[in-house]
């Protein structure tokens, strides 16, 4: 079984701006 | 064939032929019959003696000669002055005179183009008076890169035909190991020579005793009561090789017309006296008869076109490898950019000289504890939970959370 990527979307970057990527 | 390599292709000592670098070339003299004072058979073109007459084809039916000015006082240095137009290995100079030798002779040589003069050798039958040299003194290692008197060739008779001839390694002691001594090497070196006349022989009958001066005579004092005399060369060679470090077999002009060595072996400079850029494995030696010592490339598996020598590696690798690969490209790293870079791992279906040998880790940013992957596998360090050689997926039992702290956690609850 193969996870799937993981959802940069579906993360609270609330307190973590610092690690947010463009992308995200 | 190329005398710089074997049959099988091996680098080996090259040397240029000899020849008599004075041959055919301008020597300025500081004297010449018929100038400034004019003489009649001087200025008459048949009768002159210019210095071309110095260095041209010496032939016994047809002997031509320079011939100085006259002169009435001694000393009255006259100098002879050759410049090579390069560095040359200097193995002998000679003079053959029409006139008698004089009584009082010196040999120079410069290494830099004439700006400074080194002895190379002295004739007078009064060496201490006037070269403040011992006659014939022994020669030793200590002192055989030095300028020595002797009294020999310094007779007047024969009044014509006369030679002197120096050897410049003539009873030098590490002349027999030559290929291991950088004095000696040094000494020979000469880019210019220059032969300075100082006293004539002197007719004995002028009160003149052995060597043209009573021997309580100051031969430094100048006299002005001589009869004209004149010093008269008919033949000034000065024997080497193009000096080229056992790297050229022979000198080429270059597009300014000046004389370089044809250098091999990975060398350049006029003397093939430095390696070429980027080949700096090991440091620059002189070709011995048993080593070729050409200069070897780094080794930089085609990431780097810049290197620099270090003698500590290089004494550390039993004097094989001392290059240091400078500005690795292609994502890689190292002295001989063998490996990848921080962030990089190795792609192993590549060969290393591979541009594209190196591939970016690219580590997940949330999933990945880091930046830098394994160099041989390229697995990123993953978080708990997470999973992949990105560290991009949650391993299994685990599932995506909302923080990118620790975006994977258990399905099973604590």
């Amino acid at each position: 079984e193969v996870m799937p990527t993981l959802d940069m979307t579906l993360f609270d970057w609330t307190d973590y701006e610092d690690m947010k990527p463009v992308d995200a | 064939p190329d005398p710089c390599y074997d049959d099988a292709g091996a680098a080996r000592r090259c040397i240029p032929e000899f020849i008599n670098g004075a041959f055919g070339k301008e020597v300025a003299v500081s004297s010449v019959c018929g100038w400034p004072t004019s003489s009649r058979s001087c200025t008459d073109p048949w009768r002159a003696h210019p210095p071309s007459y110095l260095t041209d084809l010496n032939s016994a039916h047809n002997l031509t000669c320079w011939q100085s000015e006259n002169l009435h006082t001694s000393p009255n240095n006259v100098n002879l002055t050759l410049s090579l137009g390069k560095k040359f290995e200097i193995t002998y100079v000679s003079l053959q005179f029409c006139s008698p030798r004089p009584e009082s002779l010196a040999i120079y040589k410069s290494m830099d183009y004439g700006k400074s003069w080194t002895p190379y050798q002295y004739y007078s039958s009064q060496c201490r008076r006037m070269y403040n040299r011992p006659n014939k003194a022994a020669i030793t290692k200590q002192n055989e890169q030095e300028a020595l008197c002797t009294d020999s060739h310094t007779d007047l008779y024969p009044l014509s035909g006369g030679l002197i001839a120096f050897s410049t390694l003539d009873g030098r002691p590490s002349g027999k190991d030559f290929d291991n001594s950088p004095v000696l090497q040094d000494w020979v070196s000469a880019t210019d020579i220059r032969v300075v006349f100082s006293r004539p022989q002197l007719p004995r009958e002028l009160g003149a005793g052995e060597g043209g001066g009573r021997p309580d005579e100051d031969p430094m004092v100048p006299s002005t009561s001589l009869p004209a005399y004149f010093y008269a060369v008919g033949d000034f060679q000065v024997g080497g090789r193009c000096k080229c470090n056992g790297h050229a077999s022979r000198c080429l002009k270059d597009k300014e017309g000046k004389l370089v060595c044809d250098c091999k072996h990975n060398t350049e400079g006029p003397e093939c006296d430095h390696c070429k850029p980027f080949h700096y494995d090991r440091p620059w030696q002189r070709a011995s008869a048993r080593e070729a010592n050409e200069c070897l490339p780094c080794n930089c598996n085609l990431h780097a076109r810049r290197c620099r020598f270090n003698t500590e590696l290089y004494k550390l690798s039993g004097r094989k490898s001392g290059g240091v690969c400078m500005n690795c490209r292609h994502n890689t790293a190292g002295r001989h950019c063998h490996y990848c870079k921080e962030g990089f791992y190795r792609d192993m279906a590549r060969p290393i000289t591979h541009r594209r040998a190196c591939k970016a880790c690219d580590c997940h940013p949330v999933g990945a504890a880091g930046k830098t992957c394994n160099q041989t596998t390229g697995q990123c360090p993953c978080k708990d939970g997470v999973t992949g050689i990105t560290c991009n997926r949650c391993a299994k039992g685990y599932q995506q959370s909302r923080s990118p702290v620790a975006p994977c956690i258990s399905e099973k609850p604590p």
